[in-house]
């Protein structure tokens, strides 16, 4: 169990600083572990630096910075042990139109090796999708769906 | 492995029987405020185990099921299908094509079924976190729920990885 | 005390069944007294019903329709018991484009009698502004206040 | 009575000195994630007395001075000035204008002021409370507040509505 943690960190951990740099380009991001010498129990830090600012405490960063610190904590998690498939229900909510673009950059990458299940009011991320439905309500209180276009039949 | 298909029928806000065929890649699920998108992503949680009443945002299990509306009576009970294209052998059952159901009745009985065989939710939760879909799944990130992965605590995050692995 | 609070229930739940008719057009919400005989420590309960829907819990409704009846009591608030000005920080983010448009129809009659002071990632919303701040950080983590446009200026 | 103007210096990333000046009707402030718009929130509320490091999301009062950046040494005070137009009397108090000011210092001092007369928290407090805007700040909607309106409890609710009667 403990080699089994201690591996599954590592690997994230290294997957995270990546993740972080593309999501901050010129930022800094670290996991760490709260006990190094215990990983039987030990929890998880997170550090987030953004470019140009030195404050780290987390609860200080900006609604779409923090937004952005749990998605590069996620899709770490997710590269270092994928899983055949993730459903992300409106996680774009905070982000302005740059970290959109950089979010659905990731959202592409994670595609070669995951389906990925999307639920969107952004209309960017909806230009990436292979497929998409679309639902409905008529009035009725009962959900219908209404449409599925396929990337191929649009282009 | 990819989830090739959602039926629905009497689940939260899918009086209908309704049915999603899904691909590999990105699928792009939109629509207006209270459609019920994010009652499609209760569905897939639930039918893959979801026990937490709260994590289905209802007070008790049994708000899955169809309330009625002003034009349409509440239903006796809520199903979910889910199919899984198994094709690479991550699922570690014999089969190319894994149906996964679970069904809930307002009287409270619950069943669950693998391939249409009668079995146990624990029996569904092993096959999937044998594949990587643990039972915290942390796969499905819900509406709102980012910021929790912030405010958790080390213990808690360390536990999103150990479910993970 | 008790009559000051009363009677700025009565007002507020007043507003409340109108200001929700706006957001939810045909449907039917309503502030109630947990406990109606003892006015000097009842709480208030909120009951909400989208149109079509039957299904009256709270938690059961959608991301966007919470926001909606979240700001439908806020507002209510406001137009009973007015104060000089109100500011709101991205209050629209889980709000479909019907709904944003619900809700800048309410900031345009509170602008009437109060100074509306908000931030917003919405162009539909930045379009009935009277003035606009935009803010920036040039890569060194210091604000600086980048343009200020009065309405008369642009129209 | 509306906000004429706010001056920011050394408050969270407004390091140098910056003035906005304000309309009555609607004034949107826009910018990139992370650029200072909520910092500006913050600061209103923290002029206008708020206590709690929390709603200023510090772990500390003294969170809310400039920290110092890469190229920037940290800053040893924050102030922040708000000026009101007070031509309709909504504030008990003989001016047109009125300008409240605070000032936090690193070594932990606080000054307040009104219209450049130093004064006590209270003052400031009670000034404004007169005017409508109560100890609670209900006025103020941080962002990603909206939803704990709705998950309070009936008790905290009535606190909102006494506040602003
Ligand atoms: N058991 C049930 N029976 C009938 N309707 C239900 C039931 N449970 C939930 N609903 C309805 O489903 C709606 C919520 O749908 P959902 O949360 O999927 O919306 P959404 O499309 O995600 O919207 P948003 O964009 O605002 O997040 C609510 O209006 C609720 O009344
Ligand atoms: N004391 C401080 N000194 C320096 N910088 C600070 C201080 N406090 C906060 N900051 C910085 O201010 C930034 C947050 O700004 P703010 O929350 O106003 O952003 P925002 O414009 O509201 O963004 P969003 O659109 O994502 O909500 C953070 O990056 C944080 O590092
Ligand atoms: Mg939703
Ligand atoms: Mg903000």
């Amino acid at each position: 169990v403990e080699q089994v943690f201690g591996e599954a960190f590592r690997d994230t951990a290294e997957q995270f600083e990546g993740v972080f740099g593309r999501l901050f380009p010129g930022g800094e991001g670290r996991l760490t572990l709260t006990d190094p010498s215990d990983l039987l129990t030990t929890g998880i830090e997170v550090e987030a630096r953004p470019p140009g600012k030195k404050v780290k405490r987390l609860s200080l960063l900006s609604g779409g910075e923090r937004s952005l610190v749990a998605v590069a904590l996620l899709v770490a998690i997710f590269k270092a042990r994928p899983s055949p498939f993730y459903i992300m229900d409106e996680v774009e909510a905070a982000l302005d139109d740059t970290n959109l673009g950089r979010l659905i950059t990731l959202f592409e990458e994670l595609r070669d090796s995951s389906q990925l299940i999307v639920i969107t009011h952004q209309k960017k991320t909806m230009e990436v999708a292979d497929a998409l439905y679309g639902v409905s309500m008529r009035g009725d209180g009962i959900t219908t769906v209404v449409s599925q276009r396929l990337r191929d039949v649009a282009s | 492995m990819y989830v090739k298909s959602l039926s629905l029928k009497g689940f939260k806000s899918f009086a209908s029987a309704t049915h999603l065929s899904l691909e590999p890649g990105i699928t792009c699920i939109v629509g207006p405020n209270g459609s019920g998108k994010s009652n499609v992503v209760d569905a897939l949680a639930w039918v893959m185990g979801e026990q937490g009443a709260k994590s289905l945002r209802g007070g008790k299990m049994e708000d899955v099921i169809f309330a009625g509306t002003a034009g349409r009576a509440p239903l006796g009970r809520a199903e979910v299908t889910m199919t899984i294209d198994n094709t690479d052998g991550a699922l570690p059952i014999d089969y190319t094509e894994v149906t996964i159901s679970r069904t809930m009745f307002r009287n409270g009985g619950s069943e669950y079924a693998i391939n249409g065989t009668s079995c146990r939710l624990l029996d569904v939760q092993e096959l999937l976190s044998d594949s990587g879909i643990g039972r915290e799944m942390h796969v499905v990130v819900g509406q709102g729920q980012l910021d929790t992965v912030l405010r958790a605590t080390p213990e808690e995050r360390r536990g999103l990885i150990e479910e993970a692995a």
